[in-house]
């Protein structure tokens, strides 16, 4: 474990907890793209397998138990809360994930470090996990206004990731034949999504105005 | 080469 991998942890723990304090209080998900949600937890559920088998350490399971349950609550809130559907913008949340799925189940199939179940299931995780962030980000920019909490959800999801990268460099310098191609690239894709997000918030956040993505 | 190390990361 290094700074940046836990540093890393945290803020996407933080980011998780953020999204599912802001839907329990204030029981809506304005904002919220249930499809990214939806997403994530197929992320988690097919990384995670191993936890049942594979004992790592006790922080590894604790962190997996919280982010499995954390993402399937925020779906269950989306979809089955009575107040907080309401205020779920259907319409506007219509990015068709499932083309996304398919290309990561294929592409898992093709490029993976090991043809076994668990792996594939763990590349396939991985590939979507870089790109789940898309119906978030098609659904910000239809309804063109942020509020900070969605902005800082993302900002943290975001951030998450780019402190894993130097993680990975970190690991890469100090461990012998810590080499994860797969890993460094879907992470390098899942991070760049996000760089435009970046600069807008940042600007945003500059100039101390409200975040406002271009149309 | 060695058999894959498990992933340890989350």
């Amino acid at each position: 474990m290094n700074i940046f991998r836990l540093a890393g942890d945290m803020t996407h723990l933080f980011s998780v907890l953020v999204l599912l304090l802001k839907i329990h209080t204030i029981k809506s998900c304005a904002g919220i793209s249930l499809k990214t949600q939806e997403l994530y937890a197929l992320v988690f559920a097919t990384r995670y397998l191993d936890i049942f088998t594979d004992y790592i350490s006790l922080y590894n399971t604790c962190m997996k138990l919280i982010f499995l349950g954390s993402s399937f609550s925020i779906v269950w809130y989306i979809r089955r809360h009575k107040i907080v559907r309401r205020s779920y913008d259907k319409e506007q949340d219509t990015f068709r994930h499932h083309f996304l799925i398919l290309p990561c189940i294929i592409l898992a199939l093709l490029i993976n470090e090991k043809f076994t179940v668990k792996e594939v299931m763990w590349t396939f995780s991985l590939y979507l996990e870089a790109v789940a962030i898309l119906p978030q980000l098609v659904l910000l920019q239809r309804t063109r206004n942020i509020d900070n909490l969605t902005g800082q959800y993302i900002f943290l999801l975001g951030a998450y990731r780019s402190l894993y990268i130097l993680n990975w460099i970190y690991r890469y310098f100090t461990e012998q034949h810590y080499v994860h191609w797969i890993t460094w690239i879907s992470g390098l894709v899942q991070t760049l999504l996000y760089a435009d997000f970046f600069y807008y918030y940042f600007h945003s956040w500059k100039n101390n105005e409200k975040l406002q993505l271009p149309a | 080469d060695d058999d894959i190390a498990e992933h340890d990361e989350l």
